[in-house]
């Protein structure tokens, strides 16, 4: 690794998680019913166990967190690559006694990627940014405030994003990043890169997000830089994954943004491995039709 | 006959309208980590995506019946397998710690055959000056753009540049298509038993132990399944092998349920 003068091992194996969600407020023992957040349960049933319960609406007890960080630093980490970490690092926000601040989804940010940065940095040196598993983490819908809505940067919250993230984000990349929230990691120096993509400026649910088409939508900025990047990525023969919070599917895209984010990546096939994504909670895989999305596209010009 | 097949197509076009316009971020605002309609929503994936894919490998195989009998028909379709799975790229969307369902996460593994015996890095403009000149270019970029949409009178139409142009056809296929240095090979899917795991931690704090101590024992990841696992084990983890197993999964309802009961993380979600 050029970067800090030493020899890597490589495993072959790279980490992909997503959607923590870690709750401040899960109170274990209190009622499921009323999302975890400390009122007396009403029935056994009712009970919010210490690491969570499947399917009942309430979001990660910080233990599961913990237990789960714990766990992949004992079982996995001497064995990969890199993690890709695709976002929601924080609550949701449907209690509404206890609604969200932007305070609140920063702190928490902050807090959790801390817990990587300790978990996967090198502890025996003092370079904050010498890591022993590089990580590329990414921006979800609900680490942002208020949810969904992202705007163009420079913003503060994009300030505050880079602040938080300043040692996953190289540093030749903090003006860039400050417009877009995205950044190109190489995890393997001049060989395998990995794209960290903010997803919510092609995100439909964001009410800044009209289109991919006029000129001024932050998703059209978007996907000028994606276009530049994959294009120095092809010429220094790199490889490269997708990664990103909101998937590039019809059902969460604006459909031009869908169409010319397809298109890119049916165009530079030669280069692109696939795309990692989260935010469905579900374990499942969309194939995209490139051609369909050409075809799209010239119909609407 | 007929009135059955309106009520089909109804259905299916209530798929396509699930899969286009159901808003994924206002369920989750709403209902926090719940799963809601996700059970409707993989039915409308297999109804309408995996469905097609299936579709055009029928016709693949029909085509090339067609052509042993007339071999000179020309066709813009797909002839091969390896053609059809050129114009796809596939979105891998993973499972979340949060548990809507179980907390799961996975490994993947690629090949990387051949990396140490690589050509040498070449030399390239450091990263620091391209990101320099693609911040001007992109500031450029971007006030051209609000100066030009202000002024009424130009008609110009200039080049969208979020259109990518074709890919060379001399450019060979990549890691995705054909199999080579940085190829997905095979990926290991963990996920934590909540049940399970709840279960033993009380069980061992109500015996009095420490409950840190309990803790630590009683939470673990286990392999859910991997790439290579049955009933459907992929070869390797090309485009190809994932169309292939989409077509599968339209045509054997044993397959789609374990498929199912893997997208839902091994939890027994049932939406009914």
């Amino acid at each position: 690794d050029p970067r800090i003068g030493k020899e890597r091992l490589l495993y072959g194996r790279f980490l992909h998680i997503t959607d923590i969600h870690p709750d401040r407020l899960y109170k274990e023992g209190s009622s499921i019913d009323y999302v975890c957040h400390g009122k007396e349960p009403s029935k056994k049933r009712d009970y919010a166990p210490k690491f969570g319960k499947a399917m009942a609406g309430c979001d990660s007890p910080v233990d599961l967190m913990d237990h789960t960080l714990r766990w992949i630093g004992e079982h996995l980490k001497d064995k990969i690559d890199f993690v890709i970490w695709t976002g929601d690092n924080i609550r949701h926000d449907n209690d509404r006694k206890n609604p969200r601040t932007e305070f609140q989804i920063f702190e928490m940010n902050e807090i959790v990627a801390g817990k990587f940065q300790a978990l996967f940095g090198n502890q025996n040196t003092e370079d904050p940014r010498d890591f022993d598993v590089d990580i590329i983490p990414s921006l979800g819908n609900n680490d942002v405030f208020p949810h969904n809505l992202f705007a163009m940067g420079p913003t503060l919250q994009t300030r505050e994003l880079y602040r938080i993230w300043s040692n996953f984000v190289p540093q030749e990349q903090k003006r860039i990043f400050s417009r877009s929230a995205s950044f190109l990691t190489e995890v393997i120096p001049g060989k395998l890169a990995v794209l960290s993509i903010n997803t919510l400026y092609l995100f439909k649910a964001n009410p800044l997000v009209d289109n991919c088409n006029s000129r001024k939508q932050p998703g059209y900025q978007s996907l000028i830089w994606l276009g530049y990047i994959l294009d120095e990525i092809r010429a220094r023969g790199m490889k490269v994954w997708l990664s990103g919070h909101v998937p590039p599917i019809e059902k969460n895209f604006d459909s031009s943004c869908f169409h010319k984010f397809t298109l890119w990546t049916y165009e530079y096939r030669d280069i692109i491995i696939g795309g990692l994504y989260g935010h469905m909670n579900m374990d499942h895989f969309i194939p995209v039709d490139g051609k369909k999305a050409r075809k799209a596209l010239t119909r609407q010009v | 006959e007929e009135s059955h097949k309106f009520g089909q197509d109804e259905e299916d076009q209530f798929d396509e309208l699930f899969l286009q316009s159901a808003d994924a971020a206002s369920e989750v605002h709403l209902m926090g980590a719940s799963p809601v309609g996700k059970e409707t929503y993989m039915k409308s994936v297999r109804k309408t995506i995996y469905q097609k894919i299936h579709d055009k490998l029928e016709e693949i195989v029909d085509n090339i019946e067609i052509g042993k009998k007339r071999k000179k028909k020309k066709t813009t379709k797909p002839k091969t397998l390896d053609e059809l799975s050129e114009r796809y790229s596939i979105v891998n969307i993973g499972g979340s710690i949060v548990p809507t369902f179980n907390p799961g996460f996975r490994v993947w593994e690629y090949n990387i055959t051949g990396l140490e015996q690589g050509t040498q890095i070449q030399q390239f403009k450091p990263w620091n000056e391209f990101f320099e000149d693609l911040e001007k270019k992109l500031q450029t970029e971007f006030l051209d753009e609000v100066a030009i949409e202000g002024v009424e009178s130009n008609k110009v139409r200039r080049p969208d540049k979020t259109i990518p142009k074709k890919k060379p056809e001399s450019i060979p296929l990549g890691p995705a298509y054909e199999p080579q240095l940085f190829s997905p090979t095979k990926f290991v899917q963990y996920f934590a038993d909540l049940k399970e795991i709840n279960d033993e931690y009380y069980g061992k704090t109500d015996s009095g132990n420490d409950n840190s101590k309990a803790a630590k024992e009683a939470f673990k990841f286990q392999v859910e399944y991997t790439s290579e696992d049955k009933p459907y084990p992929m070869e390797s983890l090309l485009v190809k092998d994932f169309l292939k197993l989409a077509s599968d999964l339209t045509q054997d309802n044993k397959l789609w349920e374990i498929f199912k009961e893997r997208a839902f993380i091994s939890s027994g979600y049932d939406e009914d």
